[in-house]
């Protein structure tokens, strides 16, 4: 554990229960995809399987759970709770076209072929692409609630995070893992565009919303 | 240590 590590994860907590909370306090998931949410509870599923195999730490199983129960607690106020509110005309964005490819990708490109270690793979893969629904989302209304701005601010920030992290483990552990530095970078990239928005506008006070 | 050797990353 490193302090990269330590505060990626605290802005992907930070991310979860900001989401959690803007659709509670305002009985609303507009604006929100619930196609990503999907995907982000997919890959919390697949990827923490190993939560029934090994045990690292109290603080990795709580935080797993954590991940997952906030995961579907999120898409169970989308589409039960407050499914009214949804906005399923904007939320058009073709999933499979993410987790067809992706799922290839994992079988294809693992560490190694055994049926625990292709989810967790197809889990790396599936998180980088996942935001993809929620910015199409916004780039097709033109605009996104501020709160909903900072959601996604602590969530691309954390695998930016974690990039530093697998630098350090690199350098003072030794530790390389090329299929998540990789999908993190890829993961990191697709926020560029939304931070440049994110700091030029909505630090300055303004909404964020895209040149028509 | 190269490749994926632990699942303590979240």
């Amino acid at each position: 554990m490193n302090v990269f590590r330590l505060t990626g994860d605290l802005s992907h907590l930070a991310a979860i229960i900001i989401l959690l909370l803007k659709i509670w306090k305002s009985r609303s998931c507009a604006g929100i995809s619930g196609k990503s949410q999907i995907l982000f509870a997919v890959v919390f599923t697949t990827r923490y399987l190993d939560l029934l195999t090994s045990f690292i730490s109290l603080y990795n199983t709580s935080m797993k759970l954590i991940y997952i129960g906030c995961a579907y607690a999120t898409v169970y106020l989308i589409y039960m709770k407050f499914r009214a509110t949804y906005d399923g005309n904007h939320d058009s964005f073709r999933v499979e076209f993410l987790v067809v490819p992706v799922g290839g990708l994992a079988v294809l490109i693992n560490h190694n072929f055994s049926l625990m270690e292709i989810l967790w793979t197809f889990s790396i893969y599936l998180e980088s692409v996942a935001i993809l629904p929620q910015l199409f989302m916004i780039s097709k209304t033109g605009e996104a609630e501020t709160i909903t701005t900072h959601y996604l601010f602590c969530l691309g920030l954390y695998r930016a995070l974690y990039l530093l992290n697998w630098i350090w483990r690199y350098y003072f552990e030794g530790f390389l893992d090329m299929i998540a530095i990789l999908a993190g970078l890829v993961q990191t990239i697709l926020y560029c565009d939304f931070f440049y928005l994110y700091v030029t506008k909505v630090l300055k006070g303004k909404k964020l919303s895209l040149p028509a | 240590a190269i490749g994926r050797t632990r699942h303590d990353e979240l």
